[in-house]
């Protein structure tokens, strides 16, 4: 037995997918759990689909945990599953939302990362796949996206926490969830992707200056959505594209989606401003998680409303 | 658990005033194993952007040296890393 899961806790990888595999029994209805592939060392890439058996339905793509080390991020995806399916049937707005839409949860993306950072290496930020010619290990799964893959020279080198791999979608990991979207596309209307630490809210582009041809739309949601994330705790974040916000980046799955077609891709930067950086305390992440479904569900009802 | 141990490792957060001050930091990553949390790499660093990263215990000294050298204004956001990462897990069993 992997001992017992907490929403409260950091859940280890073998917890996780217990909890996977509970949830989907204890709600057949609205939960279906799908393997969407295997990582580097042969560990299983579950997504959760949370809202029914309907393809055709908008859905949303969640992903949390690429990055190993960001802990909080996890337990935030644990938290929205929890959440939907507890309050499903009970509260108004995420009956609709399931009734009317999917929502595509990954709870663990960097899965090998992560089961590192629990056994070997709190610290540890890639993936742990082995490069070649090289003795360092590892590929940041955020900068392995096919976007503006080669722009940045100093993702170059293997030994660089920020190595994007030899190839764009070069990792099992980017591969299996690329596929799924590509997949799904004509369905998917909004990605999110979940991180820490800094509190922000973030958009398109990250690889250059310019703004998206939807900039205006974007703004507006994640304008109200850090909005609607301050009234519970006054916990307050910035927001804006990537490359001004936070810095500029190369191949991330943001800009990747939404130049897919996907067009209200956000990524979350969650607590906190750097007391704990990536070692937000237990105690802490019941209100972070439940700031963060504020603001995840007013982009849920906004893409409910206005994506076509 | 976690087999790498942290302790006495510093995360420093610090605000490089101009260029210089950013360039003082690129180099104290050329020479150090820095491991960089906020932004997530050195060639990320400019002027006016807070900085965060971590140093080992063995190089805390001369890094902090360096800085005070250059009048360079750093926080000690977190003095034992281990000490933290044990903390992380503040809520018991239920």
């Amino acid at each position: 037995s992997p001992g017992r899961h907490s929403y409260a806790k950091y859940n280890n990888w073998d917890k996780i997918v217990a909890w996977t595999e509970k949830m989907m029994n204890k709600r057949p209805e609205i939960v279906s759990r799908i393997k969407i592939g295997a990582t580097a060392e042969d560990n299983p890439l579950y997504i959760l689909k949370i809202g029914g058996k309907d393809e055709s339905k908008k859905a949303i793509f969640m992903d949390c945990g690429i990055h190993a080390r960001e802990w909080v991020s996890p337990a935030f995806c644990q938290w929205f599953v929890y959440q939907a399916t507890k309050t499903y049937g009970r509260n108004k707005i995420m009956t609709k939302l399931l009734d009317r839409m999917n929502f595509y949860v990954l709870p663990v993306f960097n899965v090998d990362g992560y089961i590192w950072t629990w056994t070997k290496n709190r610290m540890w930020r890639k993936n742990r796949s082995k490069n070649q010619n090289s003795k360092c290990i590892g590929t940041d799964l955020n900068r392995n996206f096919n976007v503006s893959w080669n722009a940045f020279p100093e993702t170059k080198n293997p030994c660089s926490p920020l190595y994007r791999g030899p190839a764009p979608e070069s990792e099992k990991e980017t591969k299996a969830v690329t596929d799924f979207i590509r997949r799904n596309l004509k369905s998917i209307k909004a990605y999110i992707t979940v991180h820490s630490y800094s509190q922000m809210l973030l958009f398109p582009y990250g690889y250059t200056p310019e703004m998206p041809p939807t900039y205006k739309d974007l703004n507006k949601v994640a304008k109200i959505g850090t909005d609607v994330l301050s009234t519970r705790y006054e916990t307050r974040y910035i927001y804006g594209p990537i490359a001004s916000t936070i810095y500029p980046t190369s191949g991330s799955s943001l800009d990747w989606a939404y130049d897919l077609g996907i067009k209200h891709t956000f990524a979350f930067e969650l607590r906190d401003k750097g007391r704990f950086g990536f070692l937000l305390p237990e105690s802490r992440l019941k209100s972070t998680c439940k700031e963060t479904m504020l603001a995840v569900k007013f982009i849920a009802k906004y893409i409910l409303r206005h994506a076509s | 658990f976690s087999q790498v141990r942290f302790d006495r490792e510093k995360v420093l957060r610090m605000k490089p005033q101009d260029e210089r001050q950013a360039n003082i930091i690129k180099d104290l990553a050329q020479t150090n194993e820095l491991d960089f949390w906020y932004p997530d790499a050195v060639h990320h660093v400019t002027a006016n952007m807070t900085v965060d990263f971590r140093v080992s215990e063995k190089e805390a000294q001369s890094i902090l040296a360096t800085l005070d050298q250059n009048k360079m204004h750093y926080e000690i956001l977190i003095h034992d890393l281990q000490e933290e990462i044990e903390k992380q897990f503040d809520i018991k069993e239920e």
